[in-house]
């Protein structure tokens, strides 16, 4: 099912334990340069757990029929250590079955943050109990995801799914032209902005340095993604031009110490705009990924 | 960014609530050392290299 914004790419199993699977895909070329994630959506097919097995459990734990289902990104680093993030979680029945979906955005961001060449996405799936205690079930005993490969037939394995926008039409465009008024049809981007510090009465013989400088300001307006693609992400308000990436702004300034001016070196957070970006109200901000 | 939140980040990264008074500002005007100097340098240069995560 290939098309602009909905990609999908096969997995296959590597290890399948009692309550663990490690899932791996081969992510290279699958994402389309110039464009934005906007979802990661782990697709697996639980399967129905035989009546015979229900009925045991029913019987032997009749109050609790939920597992813990966890998705985690695993790195296999080049020294053999792992590095591993919790994704996703959440609650599944021994009842249901078909097809449930998990949200591994993150781990696709993280994955991106790699240095290339890159090693495959790495998803660990684990099954455990709803809780620990004296009165936990085994119902993670019944919850089987289904790991049929391409000879078995596709129907079962498991899927990712990449939702992307292109980022040629929905993103912003650099630098503002400095020619050009901005007007209500004006690609979101990076406009010049100075701040005159010398000009500012509070500022004298305050701030020694600098004079003044670039701030940059974001302007101009996003396109909105078609409704259907919208329909998707019910959550997300509309793309609007913000300021994705801000720089400190140091500052020489006079401090009266014992009773005389002396000069100190501060630095003011967020104070420059680095790069405009268009981005939905409520989309969450990636983690940076640590070294 | 405007004049007004450079101003407040400033009175907030000082503990200030307030501007130093026009008197005490006038009082004289200190010339920044060479280590004060090179540490404003080196911001500089390494807020050029690194920005960081907007909003």
């Amino acid at each position: 099912r290939f098309s602009q914004n909905f990609r999908e790419v096969a997995g296959r199993f590597l290890v399948s334990e009692a309550s663990t699977h490690l899932l791996v895909f081969g992510m290279e070329r699958r994402l389309p340069p110039n464009s934005e994630l906007v979802q990661a959506q782990l697709r697996l097919l639980q399967e129905p757990v035989p009546p015979a097995a229900l009925r045991q459990h029913q019987r032997l734990a009749p109050r609790s029929d939920l597992a813990r289902v966890s998705i985690e990104w695993l790195q296999v680093r080049a020294d053999g250590s792992n590095r591993t993030a919790l994704v996703d979680s959440r609650l599944v029945s021994v009842h249901e079955s078909g097809w449930k979906a998990f949200d591994v955005t993150e781990a696709v961001s993280f994955w991106q943050q790699l240095s290339r060449p890159r090693e495959p996405l790495l998803l660990r799936v684990s099954v455990q109990r709803e809780h620990l205690g004296p009165l936990a079930s085994s119902a993670h005993r019944l919850v089987r995801f289904a790991a049929r490969g391409p000879a078995e037939g596709a129907q079962g394995e498991p899927q990712l799914e990449l939702h992307t926008l292109d980022l040629g039409h929905f993103g912003a465009q650099g630098n503002c032209d400095p020619e050009a008024p901005v007007t209500e049809g004006t690609r979101c981007c990076r406009r010049e902005t100075y701040i005159d510090l010398q000009g500012l009465t509070w500022a004298q013989n305050w701030v020694l340095e600098p004079p003044g400088f670039l701030a940059y300001e974001c302007v101009g307006t996003c396109p909105q993604p078609p409704a259907a693609l919208a329909a998707r992400w019910p959550f997300l308000g509309p793309r609007q031009c913000v300021a994705s990436e801000t720089a400190p702004l140091p500052m020489i300034v006079s401090v009266q110490e014992g009773g005389r001016a002396s000069a100190r070196v501060v630095s003011l957070p967020d104070m420059r705009v680095q790069t405009c970006s268009c981005a939905s109200d409520g989309a969450p901000v990636p983690r940076r990924l640590e070294p | 960014v405007t004049e007004e939140q450079v101003l407040g980040s400033l009175l907030q990264q000082l503990q200030l609530s307030e501007p130093p008074a026009p008197g005490q500002r006038d009082a004289g005007r200190p010339v920044p050392p060479a280590h004060v100097r090179a540490q404003y340098v080196a911001l500089l240069q390494r807020g050029h290299g690194v920005p960081s995560r907007g909003k």
